[in-house]
């Protein structure tokens, strides 16, 4: 554990628990992808199936319960409790254009073919992805609500902090893993462009509009 | 051995 990993796992929790809160607080799905969130669950589920067989600390077990259950809970009041405000009619990114791929990635790159790490592998390059609807649908309906945005912020953040961790890592315990490493650039790169638009508009006050 | 077959990482 280091600096950077830490500030990005505080960070993960912090989007998860932004979105959550948002979503409970005005009862009110309007304007994220439920479709985003359902990967997310998938990428947790997927990857955090080693709970059952491989114990790496108290933290690790809580932080990978608290995303799972997080993102269940999320998926639960978009499609069920607060269903009638979920706009679904602006979130239509196919998903199996990331599962697909990021399945067949999966069994190009992978450390053993078992199904676990296949599964692991699975995961690591959907969660790379796993943003596209929620992207998708802020460029469709031309903007994004303060809170949402920071969600975007905080989730984004994580990744670029993970990779800061990996550098340190790499130079302090020689420790390298290619694919995660690969994944998680890809990631960061995916939110370049609303990190942009973050510090030029939200963090003046102003809303976040996507020109058409 | 595989470079990261214990994930230590969330």
């Amino acid at each position: 554990m280091n600096l950077f990993r830490l500030m990005g796992d505080v960070s993960h929790v912090l989007a998860v628990f932004i979105l959550l809160a948002k979503i409970w607080r005005t009862r009110s799905a309007a304007g994220i992808s439920g479709r985003s969130q359902i990967l997310f669950t998938i990428v947790y589920l997927a990857r955090y199936m080693d709970l059952f067989f491989s114990f790496i600390s108290l933290y690790n077990t809580v932080m990978k319960l608290l995303f799972i259950s997080a993102s269940c809970a999320t998926v639960y009041l978009i499609y069920f409790k607060f269903r009638a405000t979920y706009d679904g009619n602006h979130d239509t990114f196919r998903i199996e254009f990331v599962l697909v791929p990021s399945l067949l990635l999966a069994f190009i790159f992978h450390y053993s073919m078992s199904f676990f790490e296949l599964a692991w592998s699975f995961s690591i390059f959907l969660e790379a992805v796993a943003i596209l609807p929620q992207l998708f649908m802020v460029t469709k309906t031309g903007e994004a609500e303060n809170i949402t945005s920071h969600y975007l912020f905080a989730l984004g953040s994580y990744r670029a902090l993970y990779i800061l961790n990996w550098i340190y890592r790499y130079y302090t315990e020689g420790h390298f893993d290619p694919i995660a490493v690969c994944a998680g650039i890809v990631q960061t790169i995916l939110y370049c462009d609303f990190f942009y638009l973050y510090v030029t508009k939200v963090l003046q006050g102003r809303k976040l509009q996507v020109l058409p | 051995k595989a470079p990261n077959s214990f994930h230590d990482e969330l």
